[in-house]
């Protein structure tokens, strides 16, 4: 049966990370990413946070764990800078 | 346990409470006694009390509301999003709002209202969210039997550090 391409799951896990981010840590929509310095990634330092705050492995990538706590239901308050 | 920023807290430990609108997958009467029930979760440890009103403006506005809400938080549908509440303050302060197209139970289906409205009263009275996987105030859902259901010891300690211990 079909498999979605790897480039399609690539794009809607993006997406699930950065809503994550934006609802929950306070993550700013970065409208100019082309402005930003290579070294500087706001939304690996977000993830960071989220897995320091869940207990999970800080490893600033998107892996499993992290991911299924994301898919959690949960409360809609951002966990931090209400 | 958290803090909601700026420390907010109710300035009179009497308040009101009023359930603005129902949902029609629980009898009404189930709504009244989950929602009397997560009340009772934090008036049990602190000097609190919560009084039900009908028709006039309370304190904690309960309410369950679809999508856009017309409070810059839009629900986001079954699942994802559960509800949220706003901290202690005049108006829209200390209000819960409940995702309608969540299924809202009174026991393990779905999601178990009692549960998350208790969690949502707790940033009514002015915590954040918890870092302790065994809170109440952690940010994810997970279902315990309302009838087993005991405060935990970080939730407790985190709402007497603003309003003190019980009277009683």
């Amino acid at each position: 049966f079909p498999v979605a391409p790897e480039g399609e799951d690539e794009g809607k896990t993006l997406q699930l990370v950065e809503s994550y981010l934006q609802n929950f840590y306070d993550l700013q929509r970065d409208h100019q990413p082309h402005l930003r310095n290579k070294d500087e990634n706001p939304l690996v330092e977000k993830l960071k946070e989220m897995q320091a705050f869940f207990g999970l492995e800080v490893t600033g990538k998107p892996d499993l764990d992290t991911l299924e706590m994301m898919k959690k239901p949960r409360c809609g308050i951002p966990d931090v800078g209400q | 346990y958290v803090f909601t920023p700026g420390n907010p807290k109710w300035k009179r430990n009497s308040l009101t409470y009023r359930i603005l609108n129902y949902t029609p997958k629980m009898r009404k009467t189930d709504v009244d006694e989950a929602i009397r029930k997560a009340l009772s979760v934090w008036s049990n440890v602190t000097p609190l009390t919560f009084r039900k009103v009908e028709d006039k403006e309370a304190d904690i506005m309960i309410s369950f509301a679809y999508r856009d809400h017309r409070d810059n938080s839009p629900f986001d549908g079954p699942n994802g999003q559960l509800a949220h509440a706003f901290q202690p303050g005049e108006g829209i302060g200390g209000d819960v709002h409940l995702d309608e197209e969540e299924a809202w139970s009174k026991n393990g289906r779905g999601y178990n209202l009692f549960i998350v409205v208790a969690h949502e009263l707790g940033h009514s009275l002015g915590l954040s969210h918890s870092t302790d996987p065994g809170a109440l105030m952690y940010p994810t859902y997970s279902y315990t039997d309302p009838n087993e259901f005991l405060l935990p010891q970080d939730d407790i300690d985190g709402i007497q550090a603003i309003y003190g211990p019980s009277n009683a």
